[in-house]
């Protein structure tokens, strides 16, 4: 859970 | 494996526009680690099948697992399943859950 929490946000792709 | 998904759709969607018209976020190393389904363009290929919607995380794409992808190497792989000729579809195994 915590390390899940540092993980950084995604860029989001238009496909 | 994918098929032994619990609650894992899979959906054909027909190449009838000249878009996909999806667009994802997330990918191996992030904090959705597999890429999720955040836009559906009006007139695209996605929007005319009518089973894809918003939220749904993709698990595969033509069998093709993207657990363990990063974000660009999913995006390419369904950019990829969308330009080629040899195939007038994509299958995308869908789950509703995160």
């Amino acid at each position: 859970r915590e390390k899940r929490l540092t993980l950084p946000p995604s860029e989001i792709t238009l496909l | 494996p994918g098929l032994l998904e619990p609650m894992s759709t899979l959906v054909r969607v027909p190449k009838s526009a000249n878009t996909l018209g999806i667009a994802i976020e997330g990918g191996a190393n992030t904090r959705q680690p597999l890429p999720r389904i955040v836009t559906i363009q009006r007139g695209g290929s996605a929007h005319n099948c009518g089973q894809l919607k918003v939220g749904q995380v993709i698990l595969e794409v033509n069998g093709i697992s993207l657990r363990g992808r990063e974000h660009r190497e999913a995006a390419c792989l369904i950019a990829e399943a969308f330009k080629t000729k040899e195939k007038e579809y994509i299958d995308f195994l869908i789950t509703e859950f995160n």
